[in-house]
């Protein structure tokens, strides 16, 4: 389960609050995984006091609005990835950044399909640089992409370019994997599946033998 | 039963928080951060095991502007079903209480009846309406919340509410499960030539694959 509380003291009308906070949970929390289980009681609140006397916001597309929308992504956003880094047995943070697609929502759809596959996580786990697990989770995401614009990078390593695989540096991939593991640093996983300005990030962890451990014991 | 808030905050270590580059810059104090908010956290002797905080509440001094997302999971916990009947009789909120132990989830009419016991009585203390405060509950599913507990550490744990960065990062503790680390931050940036703070706390461990609306 994750929980959020979320504060502010912006000045902002009620149905413009309800209309960002969502946004924010969409491109946040909506956003991270770890073990594709969704609980019976994720909740985020979020509260505005009004009282910094800012001016009012009453229209979601107002600049103060997109300012107040811009700080509240980032505040979700880094609460979010905290939980992703803190997932059960966790050793590292993995962040799936996708562009190319047609629109934000495919884009996000697609990280969060290879942030959730436990074949990538493991093979993370395991310091495997195994882009052929990364590319069959992008495939099964449900958004149609051209296989030949596929173009897959971990960290700044180029592992597959128009839908083509790359000769690279085993070790010096493998060894990217371990030094993020020893440090529970972030492995980063950037893809592009085409030409569109539609971009997206997910969040998830490597999946370790301590996930099966805690869980095994940690009973209803 | 209570443990201090000071000793709260220190019982698991902070998580490190990555944001994004932007207009803005980090400051302590996670959700008291924020002009009016106040926090606490504290053991109350709801956990199975061990004496880590367990009891959190975050309170405004005035009605504040309310929203909230839930989980699209159909088998909605007591505290989710709710929040949501909650905002929708109120656009403002003034209180929030979590619980760590029990998720008071599949708990059937009698978890509703818990929350509802529950909220009556923080709001009585804090002199609001009911539906200004609202619930969430974590951890173990099917379990029904140690209510006597709770409501014996509502009047300990409102005594203890403060606006400093202790009160928030003891609030951020108790609201863990199988946490490692506690997660909160706060950021100050301009709106409309404003300085303005918005700030935030989280959990999160296992069973984390949010859709929430």
């Amino acid at each position: 389960t994750m929980l959020g509380v979320v504060t502010t003291d912006a000045l902002v009308a009620s149905d413009v609050w309800r209309k960002m906070v969502q946004i924010a949970v969409n491109r946040s929390f909506n956003q991270i995984t770890v073990d594709g289980d969704t609980s019976t009681n994720d909740t985020v609140i979020a509260l505005a006091s009004g009282l910094s006397g800012s001016t009012r916001i009453s229209s979601l597309i107002s600049h103060e609005a997109i300012q107040l929308q811009a700080c509240l992504d980032a505040v979700m956003q880094g609460l979010a990835k905290s939980i992703a880094w803190d997932g059960e047995g966790a050793t590292c943070l993995i962040e799936v950044s996708v562009n190319g697609a047609e629109n934000e929502a495919d884009a996000a759809k697609v990280a969060r399909s290879v942030a959730s596959s436990s074949l990538a996580k493991a093979a993370v786990y395991g310091r495997d640089p195994n882009w052929g697990r990364i590319a069959c989770a992008a495939g099964y995401a449900g958004i149609p992409f051209q296989p030949n614009k596929l173009r897959i990078s971990l960290g700044e390593i180029l592992l597959m370019e128009g839908g083509q695989p790359l000769p690279f540096d085993r070790a010096a991939a493998s060894n990217y994997l371990k030094k993020a593991g020893e440090t529970h640093g972030t492995v980063g996983i950037h893809i592009s599946i085409g030409d569109g300005a539609g971009r997206g990030q997910a969040w998830g962890c490597d999946l370790s033998y301590d996930y099966v451990k805690i869980n095994a014991e940690y009973t209803t | 039963m209570s443990s201090s808030v000071s000793e709260a905050s220190n019982y698991i270590t902070a998580a490190p928080i990555f944001l994004p580059d932007g207009p803005w810059k980090q400051i302590p104090g996670g959700v008291t951060a924020a002009k009016g908010f106040k926090a606490a956290g504290l053991y109350g002797g709801l956990r199975a095991k061990g004496e880590k905080p367990d009891l959190a509440l975050v309170a405004c001094d005035v009605d504040a502007i309310s929203a909230g997302a839930f989980t699209t999971n159909v088998v909605a916990a007591a505290p989710v079903v709710y929040c949501k009947n909650a905002l929708d009789m109120s656009k403002t909120a003034r209180a929030v209480l979590i619980n760590a132990g029990q998720a008071n989830a599949a708990t059937g009419d009698a978890g509703y009846q818990d929350v509802i016991e529950c909220a009556n009585a923080l709001a009585k203390l804090l002199q609001m309406r009911p539906e200004e405060v609202l619930i969430e509950s974590t951890g173990v599913i099917g379990h029904r919340i140690k209510k006597d507990a709770l409501l014996n550490s509502l009047p300990k744990l409102v005594s203890s509410l403060s606006s400093s960065t202790e009160g928030a990062d003891s609030a951020a503790v108790a609201i863990t499960t199988t946490d490692l680390v506690s997660k909160s931050v706060a950021i100050e940036s301009e709106v409309g030539g404003t300085n303005i703070r918005v700030g935030g706390m989280a959990k999160g461990s296992g069973m984390i694959h949010p859709n929430m609306a």
